[in-house]
């Protein structure tokens, strides 16, 4: 694949606002955006998948700190958007493999999730983007997972 | 924030395999794009959000020239994971934001997607990196989405 796999890391300042059932019509990721935007709350990842029935899921990551702020907006917008409802989670972790040339990175995602497949460690969360694969897992397990892809991909314990 | 939005473009060659329904344990992303991987079909986007219900939702894209050989993947894949079905779609583009320093991009989010709402354009599937922000629209607004968050970011018309 012509892949080199550069460096792992793990960000353990992590947590999510999973918004559940919101209506998937132009405009609500806007709304979404702007309440947290508003509050001046960073947001990291941002994951939505393909609707069903027209609703859609869309989870956001924020740090621990601002989890309370984050809850109370995602309180709001469920109410505003007339979403179906919000679950939160600070008990997460962030773990992303950096690659080159990643446009083709089936095997290496592939390698990146036996591994931790090898180790029991659930998958909760999946972005990817050319360079990057990121998951999400519990936080407990995320010192363990980093391992995991280090030897998978013959790392030196260095983030990127 | 401290961001710089550097640049925007638009892939059209994308189709999107959405498996439904997916066991949400150790070992089923794996297999999946173990799945695809064996194929030598490559994948670009993975999206997966929190399961509910002990069932995930985990979207690929592949090139449309790869769609059919994806699509007997996916049935395979189904039957074999006892997944709840698959849907595919090669009507689809992504569309992505480039910039420095987004981790924390709440503000650059919210910008690219008012924008694709004030054009009425309905956001499919988002997933982001520290430096980028892709999203998945139907591939006939493309072209006007890609102008659209030019005109947002005030860029000129070249990619990155
Ligand atoms: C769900 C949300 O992304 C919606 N489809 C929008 O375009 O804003
Ligand atoms: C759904 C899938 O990601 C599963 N949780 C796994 O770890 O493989």
């Amino acid at each position: 694949e012509g892949i080199v796999v550069s460096g792992a890391a793990v960000s353990k300042d992590e947590a999510k606002i999973a918004l559940r059932g919101v209506p998937d019509k132009p405009g609500i990721a806007a709304s979404i955006l702007g309440g947290f935007a508003s509050h001046n709350i960073n947001v990291d990842v941002i994951i939505q998948n393909t609707s069903e029935a027209g609703l859609a899921d869309m989870s956001l990551t924020v740090s621990k700190a601002d989890l309370p702020d984050a809850r109370s907006v995602a309180e709001a917008l469920v109410v505003d958007l007339g979403a179906s409802g919000f679950e939160c989670d600070e008990n997460i972790a962030k773990l992303s493999v950096v690659g080159i040339g990643m446009r083709s990175h089936t095997g290496v995602a592939e390698r990146m999730f036996s591994a931790l497949a090898e180790e029991g460690i659930n998958i909760q969360m999946i972005s990817t983007s050319e360079i990057k694969i990121s998951v999400v897992v519990d936080e407990g397990l995320a010192d363990k997972a980093l391992m995991a892809v280090h030897r998978a991909f013959d790392l030196q314990n260095s983030p990127f």
